[in-house]
């Protein structure tokens, strides 16, 4: 199954609607300190499903929506969506391509979206269910990731395995 | 559910030691449970022993060889339980540019049937990536992407 | 006690507010205690905010951006409280070209009156400093100093 | 009071005498993953008293002594040897160059040493007290402290700046 594209708004300093498109093989994502790259990574596992604001450095859902700049105001909303290609039918759903789309406003009310279908998040977590995506799936690595494998506290170690076992 | 747990670990062990090796030439590593207590109880054990170095604790390792260790398990897991993508955010900042280079080989014949999503600021990683967005804050505090030469001008530019 | 915490306090979130405003033009950060606490018993706040983005809690911060907040604090410190000298392991490893020359820059005013011993990775603080010595291990897990020519060369070589 | 040379012998990775010497401004220290780079910062803070196997990735003391290789029999005893220029006077004691030395053994025992000559572990705490050196000085920057500066835990924050305050 293969991801086509990400569409980012209002999350975290995605002010404007931005869409980021994946091919095949290693797609890059460069850039200096600060200009958001890590949110990119955030923004698939938050569309994905992500419940812990801890899991994506907030302290509450609402710290995902863009919170202002000097000369920008907060948006109210934060909405992303992840198309993928599934031809393959990895998804038990009847589409070749599937669009998952999750919005958060700041009064705390949530959306998931199904293809523009509104739908309910186990929905979504019911889809998602053995495909290996979805929170807390290793297919995030990242430098944090290094010290819990290698750590002396095993738990850490264990839990990763445990996932994927 | 215990011996669904056994035969998982030991596919991951056994992908965990080659990719190891493939990472440490003519180094090997191992990742055991504990004799006698139940699988799904037991803590994990690594041993990682890089080429003409004595066996010693993980903690006595070096950064970038803790790193690349953490790598070879992460790979191994992937292999034995595919994710039908797999994103990377800068896990090969600790490495030098020969450890970049063993790391790019593997991860490349895994690009073959997985897509990748690699955030670097290793020069050497995005030259390997097949394709490559620039993500900059032209105006402050909002994201935007970009075509790479742009970035790399706005990165030449900030450098002063 | 009490007093000399404070006044010690008071001086490093000084240096703390000068020196992060230099390595992020535009920005603005604090140190604080609790109110009403006893200054030897309160938490202490740390509050960073990069030009032109909103004020948030420091965890919303990228890494680099945390790991040049952590060393401007680090710096303060030590502006208040100088050691001879000062040992760097690998602190400039996270940051972007730009603000390793942010990093630098600060580095070399502090190093006309105190040695610094920085170990690192990155091509632009090995052209800072004033000696360099290149360690290796031609011989398998037996370190040795080496001149840089020769310590360049065996990372090429390594990098094939 | 500039630290001049510093003498590595037996400890960890460094099975030849090795003498490296630091001159004014920026020394650097580069080289390949795995090569000695932070045994050698780990060196300085073990001969200026660290008594944490801890604090140098040690479980027991013992570890810091070379434990062989494929080719090399492990070493018996570990002594590492810094020389500072006293010329200033800052270390209360009459030289203008004085040199610490460290050694252990494998049987556990432990030399001190002040310009060559025995003494106590407490003589050579009392010569660093109030320098800024010795073990806990926050003069040894390295990765671990960003994310303990910057956490959320405000111990280590609090940690960190008591010992400077
Ligand atoms: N809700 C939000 N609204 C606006 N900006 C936000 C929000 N949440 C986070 N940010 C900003 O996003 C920036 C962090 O971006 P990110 O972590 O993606 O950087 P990065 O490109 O990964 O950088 P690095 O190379 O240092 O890791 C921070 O500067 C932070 O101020
Ligand atoms: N007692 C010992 N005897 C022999 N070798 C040891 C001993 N203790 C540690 N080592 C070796 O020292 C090496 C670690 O060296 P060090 O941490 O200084 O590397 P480094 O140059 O800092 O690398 P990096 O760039 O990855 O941080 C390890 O490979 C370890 O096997
Ligand atoms: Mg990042
Ligand atoms: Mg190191």
């Amino acid at each position: 199954m293969r991801v086509s594209h990400l569409d980012v708004f209002g999350f975290k300093s995605f002010y404007n609607k931005t869409s980021i498109h994946f091919g095949d093989g290693i797609t890059g994502i460069v850039g200096p300190n600060g200009c958001g790259k890590s949110n990119v990574v955030e923004a698939i596992r938050w569309v994905l499903g992500e419940q812990r604001a801890s899991a994506i450095r907030g302290h509450k859902m609402e710290d995902v929506i863009f919170a202002g700049t000097r000369n920008r105001k907060p948006l109210g909303m934060s909405e992303v969506s992840i198309t993928v290609d599934n031809n393959e039918g990895m998804l038990p759903i009847d589409y070749s391509e599937v669009t998952v789309t999750r919005r958060l406003f700041r009064s705390g009310e949530s959306d998931y979206l199904l293809n523009k279908v509104p739908c309910r998040l186990l929905d979504i977590q019911n889809l998602l269910m053995d495909t290996g995506l979805g929170p807390g799936a290793y297919s995030v690595m990242e430098q944090g990731m290094v010290d819990e494998i290698v750590s002396e506290k095993t738990e850490n170690r264990r839990r990763i395995l445990e996932e994927a076992a | 559910a215990r011996r669904l747990f056994r035969e998982t670990f030991d596919e991951i062990r056994e992908k965990f030691q080659v990719t190891y090796a493939r990472f440490f030439p003519g180094g090997e590593a191992d990742l055991t449970l504990e004799a006698d207590v139940d699988p799904l109880e037991s803590s994990i054990e690594i041993t990682a022993r890089p080429r003409g170095k004595r066996l010693q604790s993980i903690n006595l390792l070096s950064g970038g060889e803790r790193a690349l260790t953490a790598i070879a398990l992460l790979f191994a897991i992937y292999q034995v339980k595919p994710s039908p993508w797999c994103i990377l955010d800068e896990v090969d900042a600790p490495l030098d540019d020969a450890n970049v280079e063993r790391f790019l080989r593997v991860l490349r014949e895994f690009a073959r049937h997985t897509q990748f999503i690699m955030v670097t600021h290793n020069k050497l990683s995005m030259s390997a990536a097949d394709t490559l967005h620039g993500v900059t804050m032209a105006e402050e505090g909002v994201s935007q992407l970009v075509s790479v030469q742009v970035a790399e001008q706005a990165i030449d530019e900030a450098a002063g």
